[in-house]
């Protein structure tokens, strides 16, 4: 991406591991476009020895030293004409998550000189494994599964998926969460999207605590559209427009004023500029104004020159469209309609978009899916934040730029939002943090991700940690944690029992012989997390004690004191409240017995371990459930 | 996502792999004769064996069929594939 690493402090001229180029990024999404510059082998040693997997080549797909392996997975349903029966993305999709996790460096990389800059991934040196489990019709869970056993299998270091259900499901009943359970079991993090269904509260569905779940940001930037009317007044809108119609006036119209009479759609029907709804000898060659946003399909098929949409949705991040579009807030939609209905001969021009900076930045995004965790209260979730608005990364030239019918352009970068694209800057991130420290496990990896993510404010998110979790990813800083809360699979182990799941079960997924007595039902604040979450009935107060063991990784003889932050109505205590290490890798295990008194909402703390150098900060959420 | 004659998509997912030599996929094709009318199973029923790094399968089946599979031994769960989304 061109903007966003560099917005969270991760320079290119960042340290870099020189084992970086053995580490495998697992992509399991639409497949990829080899031959983006993106995925330059240009002075790639040869495939790194660990890799098990194979390149499902073809007449249309070879790999190289950069992608070094590639399969595709459709079991069941038939392929649309535009489907590659190969990994070669016929998406767009799989191409930018995998230029955001590993792409090489691309200069002067843009869309039509939007978002101008060097386009590189998280880990520019690292190998990408594809494997594509997307069609046109969507993402199966028998293909999901499969792709899983096969990335398993191949010796990936990270597995990244961008893909997620509606509804949520318990752990063993989710492919992903199967997937991503087996991968920790072999020492391979998963990193998840938490999905785009916010800010409705717990609407995360990719949640399982053994792996990492993804909101998304915004960066410093924001695409805004200019409309100019022709009583020279000028509104921002936002949207990507890459045409230019050179400040050209032309005829303005409300899509209300054109129904497509002759098949029965009247005004209530077209003032929404639907398909088929306009009259095109009515607004062919005008601007035509619409009352709700939508994919402009009807204007480009009617033949408008222009769209102007009014709409509450779409004010933190923008789309591109098939023609010049704007998409304005209510307010400003409001008087722009005043002024199509009340003017005679109304003229408007729309202006190329303009990147402007975002003051606000970073904030999580409107539609990225917010906790608390659904299924496990007492577990925080999303874990983090990263970018995932308005994202110029690689795309597939095998399509053009909007689905929009007349739309012919075919591009080499593009820009889209989405958690699909936050989770491929954590999934670069924590190959980054891998590359220095092979040996840690998914959970460790995790936990420097999350401890030394920058803090985030609930002003621009009043939602808070179930918004952004731990904060937003800072992974210059991720690789030197001081401390890490790691977990193993038996870990995971005490945590199902205290969730129900029976010996048997337990023994089949793990196979532990673990006994679960009853003192695991009180595992989920004892699973050594690197966040703590509290969960109550509204009205009622509530203390609970969790256990922690941390793990020094920073300098080998250090002293740790506890710092807290807790607002009223949250009482956080540490005990004990210094901790002092003698050597690297030496444990320290802790109690932080935490109190609330709820009414019908959530308090906010955080408890920081601070030896002068590191600072290792865990939220800290009490909540009514 | 299933086919003409009621049968859809199901993963059964039976947790890690068995020790020793074991022929998962084996396994598999006999734990579908066992539930299947008739001693057919394909490739048009038995769609993946899972085999590599965990064990398990994805198979076309009625439901019937499916909750006669979630009774069996070494079965953590079986549930309907759903179709994923891009996010």
């Amino acid at each position: 991406t061109s903007r966003s690493w560099d917005f969270m402090g991760f320079n290119r001229k960042v340290k870099r591991s020189v084992i970086e180029s053995d580490i495998i990024v697992g992509m399991l999404d639409t497949g990829i476009w080899p031959e983006s510059q993106s995925f330059n082998d240009t002075g790639f040693g040869p495939i790194p020895r660990k890799w098990r997997g194979t390149c499902q080549s073809s007449t249309n797909f070879t790999c190289n030293n950069k992608i070094i392996g590639a399969r595709y997975y459709r079991a069941n349903g038939d392929y649309s004409p535009y489907d590659y029966r190969s990994p070669r993305d016929s998406e767009g999709h799989g191409t930018h998550t995998s230029s955001t996790a590993a792409g090489g460096l691309v200069s002067k990389a843009s869309l039509y000189g939007l978002a101008k800059g060097t386009a590189r991934g998280g880990v520019p040196s690292a190998r990408i494994a594809v494997y594509k489990i997307c069609w046109y019709d969507g993402c199966y869970d028998e293909d999901i599964l499969a792709a899983f056993d096969d990335a398993i299998a191949d010796g990936v270091d990270i597995i990244s998926l961008s893909v997620g259900s509606i509804f949520w499901s318990d752990y063993f009943d989710d492919t992903i969460a199967i997937g991503a359970f087996h991968s920790m079991k072999n020492g391979i993090l998963t990193s998840n999207s938490a999905g785009n269904s916010g800010p409705s509260p717990s609407s995360i569905t990719n949640f399982s605590p053994w792996s990492l779940s993804v909101a998304a940001s915004t960066i410093d930037r924001k695409f805004v559209t200019k409309v100019k009317l022709g009583n020279g007044v000028t509104y921002e809108g936002t949207s990507i427009n890459t045409f230019d119609l050179k400040g050209k006036m032309y005829p303005f119209i409300a899509g209300a004023a054109a129904p497509n009479t002759s098949q029965g759609y009247t005004s209530e029907d077209s003032r929404y500029c639907g398909p088929g709804t306009l009259d095109e000898t009515l607004v062919k060659g005008k601007i035509v104004f619409c009352d709700y946003d939508s994919n402009a399909d009807g204007p480009v098929e009617a033949g408008a020159i222009g769209a102007v949409f009014q709409s509450g949705r779409h004010k933190d991040y923008a789309f591109a469209y098939g023609l010049p579009l704007s998409n304005l807030n209510l307010d400003d939609g409001r008087i722009v309609f005043d002024y199509v209905n009340t003017t005679e001969n109304p003229t408007a021009t729309i202006f190329k978009t303009n990147v402007e900076d975002n003051q606000f930045a970073p904030f999580v995004v409107s539609f990225s899916s917010r906790g608390p965790n659904p299924v496990t209260a007492d577990i925080l979730k999303p874990d983090l934040t990263a970018p995932g608005v308005d994202i110029l990364a690689a795309w597939s030239e095998a399509l053009p730029l909007t689905e929009t019918e007349e739309d012919t352009r075919v591009v080499s970068y593009n820009i889209i939002s989405g958690t699909s694209m936050s989770c491929p800057h954590a999934t670069g991130a924590a190959a980054y943090v891998k590359s220095f420290h092979p040996t840690w496990s998914p959970a460790a990896i995790k936990s420097a991700l999350m401890t030394t993510a920058f803090p985030m404010s609930s002003e621009n998110n009043i939602e808070a940690e179930f918004a952004y979790g731990a904060g937003h990813i800072n992974p210059a800083l991720a690789a030197r944690p001081g401390l890490i809360y790691d977990a193993g699979e038996i870990d995971y182990v005490k945590f199902l029992c205290g969730q129900g799941y029976s010996p048997k079960q337990i023994k089949l997924i793990t196979e532990s012989n673990t006994k679960c007595s009853e003192v695991m039902n009180e595992a989920v604040w004892d699973l050594n997390y690197p966040s703590f979450a509290l969960s109550t009935t509204p009205g009622d107060s509530v203390t609970r004690v969790f256990h922690r063991t941390v793990t020094n990784v920073g300098s080998p003889v250090s002293t740790y004191k506890a710092v807290v932050n807790a607002p009223p109505g949250l009482i956080i205590q540490v005990q004990p409240s210094v901790l002092s290490f003698k050597s690297l890798g030496q444990k320290q295990s802790f109690t932080v017995t935490i109190g609330a008194q709820l009414g019908n909402s959530m308090v906010s703390g955080s408890l920081i371990w601070d030896d002068g150098v590191h600072q290792v900060r865990s939220p800290v959420v009490a909540y009514a459930s | 996502h299933g086919s003409s004659d009621n049968r859809k998509v199901y993963i059964v997912y039976m947790g890690s792999l068995p020790k020793g030599k074991v022929s998962t996929t084996s396994l598999h094709t006999s734990m579908l004769h066992e539930v299947l009318p008739g001693n057919t199973v394909g490739s048009d029923v038995l769609l993946y064996s899972y085999h590599r790094s965990f064990n398990g399968f994805a198979a076309k089946l009625t439901k019937d069929e499916a909750a006669k599979l979630r009774g069996k031994d070494g079965v953590v769960s079986v549930f309907l594939s759903q179709r994923k989304q891009l996010h």
